[in-house]
């Protein structure tokens, strides 16, 4: 492939499918959200309604950075914030018809991104480390 | 420049050397830990010793993941908890006189590398970040 076929390949083959993608739910608490990121393991996920639309990308430091009290740490107070109080609304997205330049533009400053559709439902994620390996493997041919 | 010159490029221009890496020394507790990584904003930095040794690398993750008790997440315990106690202590790494295409096929896999020099002294990271920039700069030449 040239270097131009290979940026407007559509994403739609790299993508990580929505039933694989850990969330949150809007409602959901800190602490909730919390034991969440630990179980899975990831740093940062989405956060999603009932009808799985995109509402924002919550991350361990958004939970623990609220919580730093002058003294000591207020554990006690993640049971009563909500996800969408602390969560980053500003998403870094793609359209499920956008191509692989697109993808590798928004990458440079985001670990992952989320992908939907013109409805604006939630399709599945694009990450850096599926970004990574077709590059390698492009520029190795 | 053809693909096999850019693969063989140094990495030296490009890592973040090892002043502006925030980081934590072995001794601090979990809790100390967890505040470093809250202010720095990071989901994961190295561990290194008073002689700037490479020890191991922690996450966030690895901080909640041993205080998740069976009924109630026990926070109390952090100070208790030493970094060493739950770093992860396999840490991918490189020379700081290897080239671009060990970076590459490294990152797919780590979300940042740590670079040491023959002594084992940290020298600094290499991230996907800075990769990817020069991954796009070539895609596009
Ligand atoms: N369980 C696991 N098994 C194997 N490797 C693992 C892993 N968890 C993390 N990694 C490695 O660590 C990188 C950074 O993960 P992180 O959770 O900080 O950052 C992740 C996370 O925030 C998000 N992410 C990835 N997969 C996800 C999923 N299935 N559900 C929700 N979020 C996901 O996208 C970011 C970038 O992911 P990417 O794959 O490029 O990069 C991942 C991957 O290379
Ligand atoms: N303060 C900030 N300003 C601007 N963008 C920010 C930022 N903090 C995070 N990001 C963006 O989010 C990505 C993932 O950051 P994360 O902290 O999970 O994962 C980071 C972190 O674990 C580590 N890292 C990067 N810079 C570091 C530093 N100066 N000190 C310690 N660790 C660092 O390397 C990983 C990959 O970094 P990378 O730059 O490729 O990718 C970063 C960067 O694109």
């Amino acid at each position: 492939l040239s270097s131009r076929e290979f940026l407007e390949m559509p994403i739609t083959d790299f993508i990580i499918s929505s039933e694989k993608v850990a969330h949150v739910q809007m409602g959901n608490n800190a602490e909730h959200a919390l034991l969440v990121l630990t179980k899975t393991g990831y740093s940062s996920i989405p956060v999603l309604d009932a009808k799985y639309r995109l509402h924002g990308m919550l991350s361990m430091r958004m939970i623990t950075e609220p919580i730093l009290g002058m003294d000591h740490i207020e554990y006690e107070r993640l049971t009563d914030i909500k996800v969408d109080e602390i969560m980053d609304k500003k998403v870094a997205t793609l359209n499920i018809g956008d191509n692989f330049q697109r993808a590798l533009d928004l990458v440079i400053n985001h670990a992952f991104l989320c992908v939907i559709d013109d409805e604006g439902t939630f399709m599945g994620i694009m990450t850096r480390r599926v970004i990574l390996k077709q590059l390698k493997k492009h520029i190795y041919q």
